[in-house]
């Protein structure tokens, strides 16, 4: 039988999100899309807490204010790119 | 719903839009159609109209980018952010953007029109089977001249239904060469080429020459896009992939998802990625232009995103064939703008009514009645109305001119017609043992309800449709398994539809579109066959699927029905209407089947 073989992972040039982690992800969605401002952008994990609760509020997810798996899908869709707080 | 801070919105009703500039992913044709159909979602339920218009004056301007392109807020490769929209005002206000590294479709792939061939003209169906195996996209597979071809259906073993697809070698578009297809070499400021080029223009557009020499001739067009095989983001957007190539020293000749833990299918655009570190996306479900579209003018009309996932304002794309409004954005343009105008009052039509015969006369009432109304018109604002709460229409008008009428007699309280048909060239719309009947000599008018059995005794209440055959005349009804034909008063039937050579995989039948030659084409569900009137038979092998042939309509619709030689196809509340241009099936309005074809308030 073939021998299992461990898939490899290339680095595709002008892939810009393949190397980001789920929260970075998720703290370059929430700026983008107006949950919170650059003074929020840090280790904080209150802000990030605050800010994921506004987000699952706004976007009627369960409001857990963790990173759990319903929110990574919601960040990852494709969506439009108007801002959902502020202008 | 929520609207932008300040309740931002256009203070006049025509608004124009102008699509400045096209993604190749889609035929332009199709473009121009998705758009329209966006507009007519929102002019359905507000008293706005959408015109479009060839210049930067328009209120609406509709653009494709990518990345920064010129506003600011630039867009993201492939995936993620997909379009955005500026809130109603001046200049870049109420605008709308499309990222051109998405690749923009109808929501199910992409749409390949095939030429030549035996498929008259039918879309390409990825993936299909050729010998056994797989494709993607177009090949070449199969044939000795090079020309790329694709089956029409998901086996071309079985079914043998094949077109050729968009390719230079078969005809350029525009240009001066009168459609010819490219000639290869051919030699441009001195120098040959072999395939399609840039060179010499600023825009991006493939073209070739369509003589061996161009410097001598000056005959050339443009190269069709290879929408099938063309890659989406990466970093060689709009190039095609090339097969084989080399990746980790390994051969691909398809699309694969080594290398990635996204799952995403990709390719290399030159023959040896390792090399040259060039590749894309390979063609994927994309997204519907028509969805998205709708959801930016949204935006572009006043909306802020919605948090009600149904609704067509949330900010996440997801595929729908119906009809994507949801009551949250009604109520939200609503808001804004009001509900759509009532039509015109009718002139008041205070007769003395007569009893009604017992058939409708064949004879039209084009104005107000005046001396022998042959039925009573439906109430309008100022009409009269009805006779009972359930009987028919026989009595003359009741003492009281403004009691409300019952909702079983007002065609307008009617959310879902069991079938619609075109009958004596006037449409007949059947609910539950009545039907009324529009009129448009005079000015649109709704005369009903009567009842079925009073003019068609034979039938049940409930039908699923019918269809007047134009030549003969003849009256079909279908119900059930089964199916009536009225030739004047005398009736066939019923009759199993066996008889007329369906199966019993067939239900019902939902729809018919006469076609010529006494030809009629019956729907069921997701299928067609086409139905000859002189054998009353279904050609067995012509079953084929309705997107097949009427792209851009709901699949699961209950009704389909002809009407001025245009197809409608109605789906809950809504009709998609389809007209045909050189054999080109195209969506052209979509609307309400009460405040558009009935004209209800």
């Amino acid at each position: 039988a073939p021998r299992p073989r461990q898939p490899t992972f290339v680095v595709f040039p002008g892939d810009r999100q393949a190397n980001l982690t789920d929260r970075q992800l998720a703290e370059e969605y929430l700026y983008r899309y107006g949950y919170t401002h650059v003074a929020e952008m840090n280790e904080d994990e209150d802000s990030l807490r605050r800010a994921l609760q506004r987000l699952q509020r706004r976007l009627a997810l369960p409001e857990t204010g963790e990173l759990d798996t319903t929110t990574l899908n919601a960040i990852r869709a494709p969506r439009c790119g108007v801002p959902d707080v502020g202008k | 719903f929520l609207t932008f801070e300040g309740d931002l919105k256009w203070h006049h009703q025509n608004i124009t839009y102008w699509i400045q500039n096209y993604s190749e992913d889609l035929p332009r044709d199709v473009i121009d159609d998705a758009f329209a159909r966006a507009f007519a979602l929102w002019s359905a339920v507000t008293p706005l109209t959408f015109t479009r218009v060839y210049g930067r004056e328009a209120d609406i301007v509709i653009q494709f980018g990518v990345r920064e392109h010129g506003d600011g807020y630039p867009f993201d490769g492939k995936d993620g952010l997909l379009a955005h929209a500026f809130p109603p005002g001046a200049g870049i206000q109420g605008d709308a953007h499309f990222d051109d590294e998405e690749l923009w479709s109808l929501g199910k792939g992409v749409v390949v029109p095939t030429y030549f061939g035996n498929a008259n003209g039918a879309a390409c169906h990825f993936p299909f089977t050729f010998e056994g195996r797989s494709y993607s996209a177009c090949t070449t597979d199969g044939r000795s001249d090079d020309m790329l071809w694709c089956s029409t259906t998901a086996d071309y073993d079985t079914d043998h239904k094949f077109g050729f697809c968009p390719s230079e070698r078969l005809y350029t578009r525009d240009g001066n060469a009168d459609g010819k297809p490219c000639v290869f070499p051919f030699t441009f400021e001195g120098r040959s080429y072999s395939a399609c080029t840039t060179d010499g223009r600023s825009d991006g557009y493939r073209w070739c020459a369509t003589t061996a020499n161009y410097d001598q001739d000056k005959l050339y067009g443009f190269c069709p896009t290879r929408a099938d095989s063309t890659v989406t983001g990466g970093n060689s957007a709009g190039e095609l992939c090339v097969f084989p190539f080399t990746f980790l020293g390994k051969e691909y000749s398809t699309c694969t998802r080594e290398g990635r833990n996204d799952g995403h299918l990709w390719c290399a655009t030159t023959s040896n990625f390792d090399r040259d570190k060039k590749w894309g996306f390979c063609p994927d479900q994309g997204y519907s232009l028509f969805l998205v579209a709708a959801h930016e003018f949204g935006h572009a009309l006043g909306l802020d995103h919605s948090s009600v996932p149904e609704a067509l304002m949330y900010p996440m794309y997801s595929y729908t064939e119906e009809n994507p409004l949801h009551e949250d954005d009604v109520k939200g343009i609503q808001y804004l703008y009001g509900s759509r105008p009532k039509p015109e009052p009718q002139p008041p039509t205070t007769t003395t009514a007569e009893p009604q015969p017992t058939a409708p006369p064949t004879v039209c009432v084009t104005g107000p009645p005046t001396t022998h109304p042959s039925e009573r018109p439906t109430a309008g604002p100022t009409g009269p109305p009805s006779a009972g709460p359930t009987g028919p229409p026989t009595a003359g008008p009741s003492a009281a001119p403004t009691a409300p009428l019952d909702p079983a007699q007002d065609v307008c309280k009617v959310e879902i017609f069991d079938a619609i048909a075109e009958i004596r060239n006037r449409l007949h719309f059947f609910k539950d043992g009545r039907y009324w009947r529009l009129s448009e000599r005079g000015g649109r008018r709704v005369q009903g309800p009567f009842l079925i059995k009073n003019t068609w005794p034979a039938l049940p209440r409930k039908l699923d449709s019918a269809f007047e055959e134009p030549l003969t005349k003849k009256i079909f009804f279908f119900s059930g398994r089964q199916v009536w034909v009225y030739t004047g008063e005398s009736v066939l039937g019923p009759r199993r539809l066996d008889k007329l050579g369906l199966g019993p995989e067939v239900a019902q039948v939902t729809g018919a579109l006469p076609r010529a030659e006494g030809k009629v084409l019956l729907f069921s569900r997701q299928s067609f066959w086409r139905f000859d009137v002189k054998t009353q038979k279904v050609d067995s092998r012509s079953a084929t699927p309705v997107d097949q042939m009427f792209s851009g309509v709901p699949l699961n619709t209950h009704d389909i029905f002809q009407y001025q030689e245009k197809a409608y196809f109605c789906q809950d509340r809504f009709y998609w209407r389809v007209s045909s241009r050189n054999e080109v099936n195209q969506v052209d309005y979509v609307g309400y089947v009460t405040f558009d074809l009935l004209q209800c308030p």
